[in-house]
């Protein structure tokens, strides 16, 4: 199956 | 002091249609080169980053930068009280924790001001790496939206992938399965009713439905919509606003478990 990802995986907070 | 002239409300209109289902509160930020804003949604799944540039306004001040917290579900209480072709200011005080609405109708027969209460919102800034994306597709954003809406019938899931020869857009669900497939646009009038793709590699990415319908909310905002992908990063799905700017949404990919 497929599950949802997160966005703060892929950019980094500032 | 802080004032901003638009000469059509109207576009402030559709902007907070566009971004006001994924996101609640969102701060405006306020520069003497424009207005920024970028705000994930609650679930951490998408971002929206917009850019309005103070050339596009009518008038543009903007002598302190300024953070305006703003309830866009307020806004959009205030921006139902205008008409699209009404020509409207919006204003603030430096520090100040209100922001002035104003709009007059074009023989400035009628002229109505709200004054609406600012928030102070805990910002989270994320740093966007600059990607060069291996797939480019530029379409019309009728028919990314037509195809977004029609698909989600099916499935919760759209799977994107991007070759040379064309898109295809593709879901499957209880009742079965469903593909569109668009091609490279040979021949077309204007720039803005082809498919073009701009491609260096492959790319096939899974991706929420109900974030891109909600994406496809910015339709009226742009006759083109540009989807960059490269594997495995978020999905740029990016409207140009006509001499203002744009809205740009970032979605983070569905991945195997």
């Amino acid at each position: 199956g497929m599950k949802q990802s997160s966005l703060t995986s892929f950019f980094k907070t500032k | 002091m802080f004032e901003a002239r638009l000469l059509k409300s109207g576009q402030l209109k559709k902007i907070l249609e566009a971004i006001k289902e994924l996101l609640k509160e969102a701060t405006f930020d306020c520069s003497d080169s424009g207005i920024q804003l970028q705000a994930m949604d609650d679930a951490h799944v998408s971002l929206v980053s917009m850019c309005l540039k103070s050339t596009g306004f009518d008038k543009f001040r903007c002598d302190r930068n300024l953070s305006m917290g703003i309830n866009l579900e307020s806004m959009v209480k205030i921006m139902k009280c205008c008409s699209n072709d009404d020509i409207m200011t919006i204003k603030a005080q430096d520090n100040a924790d209100t922001l002035t609405i104003m709009f007059e109708t074009k023989n400035q027969e009628k002229m109505s001001d709200y004054e609406m209460k600012l928030m102070n919102l805990d910002q989270e800034h994320l740093g966007i790496p600059e990607t060069n994306y291996s797939c480019i597709i530029k379409m019309p954003s009728s028919e990314f939206a037509r195809i977004c809406r029609d698909l989600s019938q099916f499935g919760d899931s759209l799977v994107i992938a991007c070759t040379k020869e064309g898109v295809k857009f593709s879901t499957s669900g209880d009742i079965g399965s469903a593909n569109v497939k668009l091609s490279q646009t040979s021949t077309f009038d204007k720039e803005e009713e082809g498919v073009t793709i701009e491609m260096t590699q492959a790319v096939c990415l899974t991706f929420a439905c109900r974030y891109l319908n909600l994406f496809c909310k910015a339709t009226p905002l742009s006759t083109q919509v540009i989807l960059s992908m490269s594997g495995d990063v978020p999905l740029v799905v990016e409207y140009q606003i006509e001499e203002l700017g744009c809205i740009r949404y970032y979605l983070a990919p569905k991945i195997e478990e």
